[in-house]
């Protein structure tokens, strides 16, 4: 059975963080741009881009936490995970936006949107699976 | 005598969630 004790937060999100690019390139991860991952992703050999579209947002397990259901790539595969209300998702041509864009940027200074039913996350998958 | 540290770097793909879709075939 899963727990629910408080999950850790990844240091990535924090405002400032560097990220690479596959190519090499060094960004912040506030200025990262949908292109970036999707060049990534393109170079990379083992992972693809794949469009996530939110098709719920329900309450999760504790009070921090969402459980969202999204439609993945084009056989609309439903895939649900729980995150804190705060984890950011990347959503094209739109950038960062969580469930609580509020917590998101007192937690991490990162700047983000509200994340609706109907918005489009960049997500990935593996390009071997046949 | 603390040495500095670099900066650290993630890569891209920590960022991205990891969902892969249930094959249908």
């Amino acid at each position: 059975s899963s727990s629910s004790s408080p999950v850790a937060l990844p240091p990535f999100f924090m405002r400032g963080s560097i990220i690479q690019l596959a190519d090499g390139e060094l960004k912040r991860v506030e200025d990262l741009k949908t292109e970036d991952f999707i060049q990534s992703a393109e170079i990379s050999s083992e992972l693809k881009i794949d469009s996530s579209t939110v098709e719920r947002i329900d309450s999760g397990q504790n009070p921090n936490a969402v459980v969202i259901q999204f439609s993945v790539g084009e056989l609309k595969a439903q895939v649900c995970v729980e995150v804190l209300v705060e984890y950011p998702f990347f959503v094209f041509g739109q950038g960062w936006s969580s469930c609580c864009p509020d917590r998101t940027t007192q937690l991490f200074e990162l700047s983000c949107a509200k994340l609706c039913v109907g918005d489009v996350c960049v997500s990935l998958t593996l390009r071997s699976l046949r | 005598n603390v040495e500095p540290r670099s900066v650290p770097v993630f890569p891209w793909h920590s960022l991205v969630p990891f969902l892969a879709p249930t094959q249908s075939d």
